[in-house]
C-alpha cells in the first residue's frame, strides 16, 4: 500500500542522513500513482500534488524521525478536508414538501437509490412519494413501482406518454394535496453531453424549484467524472452527490474528482442493491479508501 | 494534441495526458510512453506527428492481438450468456444482440435469468415485444439456474439459432453472486455439450481501473469469449480495455454507442485508437 511504498523510497535514501526536496518529490510521485489508480482524474491529482508539496517540504517532514508517517498524515489529512466539511443532510424545505431530484448517467442507480432515500425518510417518520419522471427506459415506472412497493412509500406516475416536467409538476401538486412532505423525483439517466435531455432536466428544475439536485455517481467512474459533475453542476447547479456501488472494491476517486470540480457535498454512499443500503459519507474512511 | 510540434518533453507529457484520461491507467501509459521513447531514439524520429501515429499504431496493434468477430455456429444452437456488474448494459445490449442475428434472419430467444432486480424480467420483456422475439421466464425471485435451464431447453426444442441468457448485475467481490453465475454456467454445460458458446461480459466505458478487477475475476469464474463494451456515445473513451486485451487475452466484440435498437457496433481496433486522441 502507499504508506510501505513511502516507507520504501524513504528507507533507500535514510542512509544519506537528511531528507532533501528531491527525496520528498520522489514520495510525491508515490502518491500522484496510488491517486491515479484510484480513479481520481490528472487534473484533480496534479492540483492536489501541488497543495501538498509545501507541507510536505516543511521541516516537520524533512527533520522528523518518521517521515513516511508524516507524510501519510498530510496526504490523508488533506484528501478527508477536500472531501467532507458541509452539509450533508437533505436540505428541508421550509414549508413542506421538500423536493429532491435524482440525477445522473445511465445505469448510475438513481432509481435504487430513489428507493433508499424513500425508505430512509419514511422511517425518520416524514411521509415520502415516489414521482416516476423517466418516460423513456422500458419498465422504469413499473421499477419505481416495484421499488415504492418495497419500501413502502406509494409512486406516482402518469405512464410514458406525458412529458417528465409535466409529470413532475402534477407530482408535486399531488403530495400537496395528499400531506406528503418529501417528494423524490427520479428521472431518466441521460448523457452530460446530451443537450436536449439536459434542457429537459432544466425545464424540470424551472417547473418544480428543488430544495435538492443530487447526482448520482458510480463508485467505479473513471476519469470522466470530472466531465459530468462540472456539466450537470454548470446546467443544474447539483445541490449534492451520492456515491452509489460502494460495496464493490473500486477505489473511488471519482469522489475527489466530483467534490474538487463541483464544491458539492457527498451526502450519502449506496452500499448494496437493497433498499436499506444507504449510509451517510464518511470523509476520512473514503480518503483511507483512495489511497489504498 | 496537434502534429507539427516539435519533438520534446512538453509534447511527451501531453500525450501522456491523454492516455491517462482515456482511463488507459497509469501502469499501462507509463508502458507505452516508455516504448515510445525507445522507438524514437532507436529510429531517430523527430518529428510529432510521427509520434503520435506510432503510439496509436501500436495501441492498435495490441488490440488486434486478440481480436475476433463474434461468430454463430451454422446450423445449430448458439447459447450466448452475458454478465457483468450492475448497471453496464447488459439488458440492452442483449436486446441489440438479439435485433442484429433477428435481421440475419435467425430465430432467437432469450432467456430472462435475472430474477432479482425490480422489473428486470418486464424490462426484458419490452425490449422482446418490440423485436416478436419470445423470453422464457420464470417467477421473480426463482432460481436463475432453473431459468437457464427452462431456456435452454426451450430453444432446443424450437430449434432456435440463437438463445441470450440475460443474468443480475452482480459486483465482482461478491462471492455468493459468484458462485451463482458460474452454477448458471455449470447448469448450461450440463445440459448441453459446447454450451455456453459465448459469455460476454459487459464493461461500462465509464469505468475506471476496476474494469480490470472486473474483468480477472469474471474471467477466473466463468472463462470469458468477449467484452461488449457500451456507452461509449459519451466522453468517456473506455481505454481501460488495452490493459484488460493486454493482460487477459479476451477480445473486444462489440461497443455501444447509445439506447436504441441498433447501436451496436463491432469492434474496431483502427477506429478504437484514433478515438482515444479525439
Ligand atoms: N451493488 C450495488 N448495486 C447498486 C447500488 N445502487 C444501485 N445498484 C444497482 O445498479 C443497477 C442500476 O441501478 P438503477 O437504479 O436501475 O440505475 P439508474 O441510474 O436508475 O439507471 P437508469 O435509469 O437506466 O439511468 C441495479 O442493478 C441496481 O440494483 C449499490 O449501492 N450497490
Ligand atoms: N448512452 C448509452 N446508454 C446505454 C448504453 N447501453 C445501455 N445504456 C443505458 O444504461 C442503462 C442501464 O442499462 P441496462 O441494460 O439496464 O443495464 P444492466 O447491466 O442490464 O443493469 P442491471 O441488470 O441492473 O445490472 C439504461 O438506461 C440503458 O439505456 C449505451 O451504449 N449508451
Ligand atoms: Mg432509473
Ligand atoms: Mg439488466
Amino acid at each position: 500500500n502507499l504508506s510501505e511504498k513511502i516507507q520504501q523510497v524513504f528507507k533507500k535514501l535514510k542512509g544519506k542522513g537528511k531528507l532533501t526536496e528531491k527525496d520528498i518529490e520522489a514520495a510525491l510521485r508515490e502518491i500522484r500513482l496510488a491517486l491515479l489508480e484510484a480513479d481520481v482524474n490528472y487534473k484533480v491529482v496534479k492540483e492536489f500534488i501541488s497543495k501538498i508539496k509545501n507541507k510536505a517540504m516543511g521541516h516537520e517532514v524533512l527533520e522528523s524521525l518518521t517521515p513516511a508517517q508524516q507524510v501519510i498524515k498530510i496526504v490523508n489529512d488533506e484528501l478527508t478536508e477536500l472531501m467532507g466539511g458541509s452539509q450533508s443532510k437533505i436540505e428541508l424545505a421550509d414549508s413542506p414538501p421538500t423536493v429532491i431530484m435524482l440525477v445522473g448517467l445511465q445505469g448510475s442507480g438513481k432509481t435504487t437509490t430513489a428507493g433508499k432515500l424513500a425508505l430512509h425518510m419514511k422511517k425518520s417518520g416524514y411521509r415520502p412519494i415516489l414521482v416516476a419522471a423517466d418516460v423513456y427506459r422500458p419498465a422504469a415506472v413499473k421499477q419505481l413501482h416495484v421499488v415504492g412497493e418495497k419500501s413502502g412509500v406509494p409512486v406516482f406516475d402518469m405512464g410514458t406518454e406525458v412529458s417528465p416536467v409535466e409529470i413532475a409538476q402534477k407530482g408535486i401538486k399531488h403530495a400537496k394535496a395528499s400531506g406528503f412532505d418529501i417528494v423524490l423525483i427520479d428521472t431518466a439517466g441521460r448523457l452530460h453531453i446530451d443537450k436536449e435531455l439536459m434542457d429537459e432536466l432544466v425545464r424540470i428544475k424551472d417547473a418544480v424549484l428543488p430544495n435538492e439536485i443530487l447526482l448520482v455517481v458510480d463508485a467505479m467512474t473513471g476519469q470522466d467524472a470530472v466531465n459530468v459533475a462540472e456539466a450537470f453542476y454548470r446546467e443544474l447547479n447539483i445541490t449534492g452527490v451520492i456515491l452509489s456501488k460502494l460495496d464493490g472494491d473500486a477505489r473511488g476517486g471519482a469522489a475527489l474528482s466530483v467534490k474538487a470540480v463541483t464544491g458539492c457535498p457527498i451526502k450519502y454512499v449506496g452500499v448494496g442493491e437493497k433498499l436499506d443500503a444507504l449510509e451517510p459519507f464518511h470523509p476520512e474512511r473514503m480518503a483511507s479508501r483512495i489511497l489504498g | 494534441l496537434v502534429g507539427g510540434r516539435k519533438l520534446d518533453e512538453e509534447l511527451f507529457e501531453e500525450i501522456e495526458d491523454v492516455l491517462i484520461q482515456g482511463d488507459l491507467g497509469i501502469n499501462t501509459v507509463l508502458e507505452l510512453m516508455e516504448f515510445v521513447r525507445k522507438e524514437v531514439k532507436a529510429k531517430g524520429i523527430n518529428n510529432s506527428d510521427e509520434v503520435l501515429s506510432l503510439i496509436k499504431q501500436k495501441i492498435e496493434d495490441i488490440l488486434k492481438e486478440n481480436c475476433e468477430p463474434l461468430k454463430l455456429i451454422s446450423g445449430q444452437l448458439n447459447v450466448i450468456m452475458v454478465v457483468g456488474v450492475n448497471g453496464v448494459g447488459k439488458t440492452t445490449s442483449i436486446a441489440k444482440l438479439a435485433n442484429k442475428f433477428k435481421k440475419d434472419g435467425k430465430r432467437v430467444l432469450l432467456g430472462a435469468a435475472d430474477t432479482f432486480r425490480a422489473a428486470a424480467i418486464e424490462q426484458l420483456e419490452e425490449w422482446a415485444g418490440r423485436l416478436g422475439i419470445e423470453v422464457i421466464k420464470q417467477q421473480e425471485g426463482s432460481d436463475p439456474a432453473a431459468v437457464a435451464f427452462d431456456a435452454l431447453k426451450a430453444a432446443q426444442s424450437r430449434k432456435a439459432d440463437v438463445l441470450i441468457i440475460d443474468t443480475a448485475g452482480r459486483l465482482q467481490t461478491k462471492k455468493n453472486l459468484m458462485e451463482e453465475i458460474k452454477k448458471i454456467k455449470r447448469v448450461i454445460s450440463r445440459e448441453m455439450s459446447g454450451a455456453p458458446h459465448e459469455v460476454l461480459l459487459v464493461l461500462d466505458a465509464t469505468t475506471g481501473q476496476n474494469a480490470i478487477s472486473q474483468a480477472k475475476l469474471f474471467n477466473e469464474a466463468l472463462e470469458l469469449t468477449g467484452i461488449i463494451l457500451t456507452k461509449l456515445d459519451g466522453t468517456a473513451k473506455g481505454g481501460i480495455i488495452v490493459p484488460i486485451v493486454n493482460e487477459l487475452g479476451i477480445p473486444v466484440k462489440f461497443i455501444g454507442v447509445g439506447e436504441g435498437i441498433e447501436d451496436l457496433y463491432e469492434f474496431d481496433p483502427a477506429k478504437f485508437s484514433e478515438a482515444l486522441f479525439d
